[in-house]
């Protein structure tokens, strides 16, 4: 049970560093609070984004919380593959520059998976293969409106 | 292997029947708040058998009726790029509900769809599907239940 | 103590029926779940947001449960009027035509009050009187860069 | 009343002192993540006592000194229309920090601070400031600690 906990938990947290790093120009990784016993304690990031000195995680500002998050989630799914992922508006917090690297991490992750993402932000929407719009009718039934094939 | 096609009919805000075609790579949903964009997900959770009521922002199944249209089913198809076809049926009744699971439109149990997307990686503790929030709840959550998270996944 | 209660709830409340009709072109109120005795039962919503029906408050989507808010804290400071209003980043979960609406509607309440808003949102930006930029300068240090005037 | 200027000194991410002007009407604050934005939100709240470290994303009031500087100090002064300048020093020393309150340049109290804000209308369960995750927590919050807020305002 340990074994396969620190199995997962190394690769998991190897991704993580990568991913992090990528998104961020920067350096993170998970701390297992208990160093021999895992179980016994809980898990968190050190991280700093834009390899600012950091003094506590709970300072970090909304948006750096928000792609300290994403690496993780995405450090999971590189973990386990998936035939499809879908997120749901995972670029609510962060800024335009933040939501293009979040994109083009998704768009890399898109050639070897299906990947559907809901967003309102521009440049998430820019950067994908093709829109689904979504919308109502006047009798508040749900309406998909048809598929833009995007050459950007 | 991916998904080619939902049809979503009177599940939520699906009033109508609503064939919706699903590609290769990188797609983008967006539209008005609102308009149906988290309900998309919440079917394809829903006839995957991947989530409670309560993932779903409903108290009980049949809460997913869309309350509009008077009638007492919601149905969605699921189709696979290898041609596997799932469905799932909401029946409301007057104690409570049925639910119906049909793969290539003949009647299972929901452990034979459970089993079939085991073999195509798809798991309920699988991160693949990121909902409206998620992303808040976890970095909100206490370290030990965020190291649950790899507890789960080992 | 019951009749101070209830002369705020019946005023939040009258102004929660006002902005969050005037949000959402819908029809919302509050509703007491203890009707005789208040402080036995909590306070939740009850909304149709652009005259929907809606089965239940929770099958709400994130930006209708944003806007339901958004109109209860604008209850509540219209109610409880301060000399100044500072507010962050409350517009992240709205589309487009919904930032334009909180936009407009904090434009109003500006008019006799002094508002300070955090946001990325264009719509945001474009209808403020000015923009204070912040940065960070090359050795981590923020920067407040200045103050536009809007002729928006 | 209407706030005229705030000057940051080493608070959080204001390692060099920066002045602030603030208008009438109706100002958008805007800029990268991690900029500093919620950071000036939160430096008015901190030199008007309106919140604990806790809800300043601190553990204990020392953390809101800069960590770049080396220095052991950190200062808010705010000025308002009606002249009134308050300012808040905190100060690390070897056992904790000491917590120093001025109006108009004299040492002041915490208290006489609170009360020249009430005389203002500037209340800390007043809902005037709204900081980021706010909306998310009211929504999310049980029926039962919504009411409370209106106790609370009663
Ligand atoms: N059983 C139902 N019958 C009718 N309408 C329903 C039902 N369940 C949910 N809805 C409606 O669906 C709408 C929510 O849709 P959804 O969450 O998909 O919006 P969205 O496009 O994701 O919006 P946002 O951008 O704000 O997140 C709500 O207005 C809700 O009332
Ligand atoms: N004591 C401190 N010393 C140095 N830096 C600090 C200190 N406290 C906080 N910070 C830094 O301030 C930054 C957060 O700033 P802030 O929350 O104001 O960002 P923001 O502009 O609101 O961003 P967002 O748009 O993502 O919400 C973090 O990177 C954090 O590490
Ligand atoms: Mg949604
Ligand atoms: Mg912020």
């Amino acid at each position: 049970k340990y074994d396969a906990f620190m199995t997962a938990f190394r690769a998991i947290n190897a991704n993580f560093r990568e991913i992090f790093a990528s998104l961020t120009n920067g350096n993170g990784h998970l701390i297992l609070e208990g160093e021999d016993d895992p179980f016994s304690g809980g898990m968190k990031f050190a991280v700093q984004p834009g390899d600012k000195n950091v003094p506590l995680v709970s300072s970090l500002s909304g948006g750096e919380k928000s792609i300290t998050t994403l690496a993780f989630i995405f450090a999971i799914q590189t973990y386990i593959p998936a035939p499809f992922y879908a997120l749901d508006e995972v670029d609510m917090f962060l800024d335009g520059s933040n939501v293009v690297r979040v994109a083009s991490m998704i768009k890399d992750l898109s050639k070897n998976a299906q990947s559907v993402i809901v967003s309102l932000r521009k440049p998430m929407i820019e950067r994908a293969d093709r829109i689904l719009g979504v919308t109502l009718r006047p009798d508040m039934s749900t309406y998909v409106t048809g598929v833009k094939n995007n050459d950007g | 292997m991916r998904i080619t096609e939902i049809e979503v009919d009177n599940f939520k805000s699906f009033g109508r029947k609503v064939k919706i075609p699903f590609f290769e790579g990188f797609t983008v949903i967006s539209g008005p708040n609102g308009s149906g964009k988290s309900n998309i997900i919440d079917s394809i959770l829903f006839v995957l058998s991947l989530s409670s009521a309560r993932g779903l922002r409903a108290e009980r199944l049949t809460d997913l009726i869309n309350v509009n249209t008077g009638r007492n089913t919601a149905e969605v198809t699921i189709t696979f790029s290898d041609g596997t076809s799932i469905r799932r049926r909401i029946k409301k009744t007057a104690n409570g509900y049925y639910s119906y699971h049909y793969m290539n439109d003949r009647v299972c149990r929901q452990g034979d769809v459970i089993e079939f997307l085991t073999r195509h990686g798809i798991k309920p503790e699988g991160y693949n599907v990121v909902m409206q929030g998620d992303v808040t709840r976890i970095m909100d959550m206490s370290d030990t239940e965020r190291r649950k998270i790899i507890d789960e996944i080992a």
